[in-house]
């Protein structure tokens, strides 16, 4: 099923 | 000082039984925009963004910005003791470190405060930058709801797929296989029940079931859900909150390894 992503690695902190 | 009141308090509780099993704590942001919350699954593979803007509620006095820290089953506890006709109120004093829900039942007969302790959360907030999407889907939130549930009893995750022919779920496990495919469906009596697919180029995606599951809690607040896909960003599953604003949630996708 692959390896699960997290959110940061897409959004970044502001 | 802190003041909203919200006639359709049911509004309320649904938001917070669409959350809880998500995030265990947050912090509820108020400003002269609405109320809002960011917060994260404890793995941080899920997101939810909550607006309600401060046109929905019938009064809505905030009087400078202010960041409330709580514990959402507690939260969801004290909810769950008013009626659903209920006006609710939520109150808070600056510096305060309580937050007050007050209950109304329709006809005035019965008035109930619930005192509520906050806490202090560390919480990152996150910068979710406007997208094109490759494909959004927008179907019956009760049909998308129905699809996640019978795949998650076959399989752990779910592709979601969208081509020319519509939008494919499709999921794999140790006793078979399963694919469901929705077409577009503008030809129906209301609105409501369309399947709406808008497609700029294919995109094809692999998504944990478990959290799709526990974004559909959210159905009893929208007739219809909103999937917007692109294959480099998370997955966006949007319920509408009629006239007040959404319940956004982000999920991020299982990539090759």
């Amino acid at each position: 099923g692959g390896k699960q992503s997290t959110i940061t690695n897409f959004f970044r902190k502001v | 000082m802190l003041e909203l009141r919200l006639v359709q308090g049911s509004l309320l509780k649904k938001v917070l039984e669409a959350i809880r099993e998500l995030v265990t704590d947050a912090n509820f942001d108020c400003s002269a925009t609405g109320f809002s919350l960011q917060a994260m699954d404890s793995s941080h593979v899920a997101l939810v963004a909550l607006l309600l803007r401060s046109e929905g509620f019938e009064h809505y006095r905030c009087d400078r910005n202010l960041s409330m820290g709580m514990n959402l089953n507690n939260v969801s506890k004290m909810l769950r003791c008013a009626g659903n006709n209920d006006i609710i109120t939520v109150k808070a004093d600056d510096g305060s470190d309580t937050v007050t829900f007050m209950f109304e039942s329709p006809n005035q007969d019965k008035i109930a405060d619930f005192e509520m302790k906050l806490m202090d959360i560390d919480s990152e907030h996150l910068g979710i930058p406007d997208a094109e999407y490759q494909a959004i889907v927008r179907m019956p939130s009760s049909e998308f709801a129905r699809i996640c549930k019978d795949l998650s009893s076959i399989g752990d995750t779910v592709i979601i797929s969208v081509t020319k022919e519509g939008v494919k779920f499709s999921t794999a496990g140790d006793i078979g296989t399963a694919n469901i495919v929705c077409r577009q469906n503008k030809t129906v009596d209301k609105p409501e029940e369309a399947t709406i697919i808008e497609m700029q180029e294919p995109v094809s995606l692999t998504f944990a079931l478990r959290y799709m599951n526990s974004f559909t809690k959210a159905t009893p607040l929208s007739e219809t859900v909103t999937i917007s896909l692109s294959s480099d960003l998370p997955v966006v599953v949007e319920y509408k909150i009629a006239e007040m604003g959404y319940i956004r949630f982000y999920l991020a996708p299982k990539i090759e390894e």
